[in-house]
């Protein structure tokens, strides 16, 4: 295992252990920084851990992002790993989210669907869903990004169980998706919710689950547009942004569409890379611009709620 | 563990509404055991079908004698997988 977060390869795929590791030493080496929360357990039991970054203060106004939800995206995985490290980074040299982190917390689960992320590593490497078993079914696993309480179970989502886009037996039975609703609704003070997904390289915002525009679509439409000029500034890849249902198909029981409901107002999703060449599998040199040129698409989701606070 | 030797991605980009419904047929056929990588969503968007090997040759039948345009996204699953696997040794040595 790495010996520091220094050493740690960011252009490689890594095993779960190798990035619960990675969490305990960047943890370690920022103490008055980074802190790991477990905000749950999935069904096989495993932790369900967010990395908190926070300057003090107490439950500040914060930004939320997730990777992983579906297992077999790595490339999501990896670059909040990356993510992580880049965090602790300008913080330090008081660069990029430093300024962010005087006035905001950053909260950032990295593996958010563990038990298929493991899954994909020791059985199947196209494991998309949770691992859960529900009773009258052969087949394994709920979709977890169908599973949301927002349109849940409605065009967009499928009630069979061998399917990969199965919504399961009810809103939030997935453990994996309870517990994100659980956090967000204790912590009452997200600002902005952003959930990273691959691949097609799209930014999108809600609804999927309806065609009714949100009342927020225009500001969340400029900034979209912003943020893929910068993503697209460093190396030039090129993104679509949109709302989910009108950019790519009706999708139920949605992630942001239930943070949106909350009253999040800047939810978003991104595709990372690539649009078709190689998919989930990204061969793991393109994690790094990736992950850096997401980055860049990131700090211009997050530097406008700092400045729009609502 | 499960393995992809001899899977395909085939991709389509339906332009018209046969086409569009020649491909979402083929998402109702489950013996196919097809894995929808990018579901079909409007014309002129790429649909990504892994065609496992067993069902190889009926799908592309069904698309060819459909006269739907298809590409070979990935060649072979499994190599890119292997390959994924090899990386992730070397790294971690």
């Amino acid at each position: 295992l790495a010996l520091s977060t220094t050493t740690f390869n960011y252009a490689a795929y890594h095993t779960l252990d190798e990035i619960y590791s990675f969490m305990d030493m960047l943890v370690a080496e920022n103490p008055n920084l980074v802190s790991k929360l477990e905000i749950g357990r999935s069904t096989e039991d495993r932790p369900l851990y967010v990395l908190k970054f926070s300057t003090g203060g107490t439950s500040r106004p914060a930004i939320w992002i997730d990777t992983g939800i579906h297992s077999r995206e790595w490339v999501t995985q990896a670059s909040g790993v990356w993510f992580a490290k880049k965090i602790v980074d300008d913080h330090a040299n008081n660069e990029g989210v430093a300024s962010i982190l005087e006035t905001m917390d950053i909260f950032l689960e990295i593996v958010t669907n563990p038990d298929g992320f493991a899954y994909t590593q020791t059985k199947n490497r196209m494991w998309r869903k949770t691992r859960s078993h529900h009773s009258g079914s052969i087949c394994v696993g709920v979709d977890p990004n169908r599973n949301w309480d927002a349109g849940f179970g409605g065009p967009g989502a499928s009630g069979n169980p061998c399917l990969e886009t199965y919504h399961g037996p009810y809103a939030n039975s997935e453990p994996e998706v309870k517990s994100i609703v659980d956090f967000v609704k204790s912590h009452g003070n997200i600002k902005a919710f952003v959930s990273i997904h691959s691949y097609s390289q799209l930014l999108l915002y809600p609804y999927g689950y309806t065609t009714t525009p949100v009342p927020d679509q225009q500001e969340l439409h400029e900034i979209s547009e912003k943020a893929v000029a910068a993503l697209s500034s460093l190396y030039g890849t090129k993104y679509k942004y949109g709302s989910i249902i009108t950019t790519i198909y009706q999708a139920s029981g949605g992630t942001i569409d239930w943070t949106y409901n909350q009253g999040i107002k800047y939810s978003f999703t991104f595709e990372l890379r690539d649009t078709g060449l190689y998919g989930f599998l990204l061969p793991a040199k393109q994690i790094i611009p990736t992950a850096e040129e997401t980055w860049l698409g990131l700090k211009v989701i997050m530097e406008h709620a700092r400045d729009n606070m609502y | 563990t499960e393995t992809f030797v001899g899977h395909q991605v085939l991709r389509i980009v339906p332009s018209s509404d046969e086409e569009l419904q020649k491909v979402q047929e083929l998402q109702d056929l489950e013996h196919l055991k097809l894995d929808f990588w990018l579901s079909p969503r409007g014309l002129g968007y790429p649909v990504d079908i892994r065609v496992p090997f067993p069902s190889l040759q009926s799908v592309k039948a069904h698309l060819e004698a459909s006269g739907v345009p298809y590409s070979i996204m990935i060649e072979d699953v499994q190599a890119l997988v292997d390959e994924e696997e090899m990386e992730m040794l070397r790294s971690s040595r």
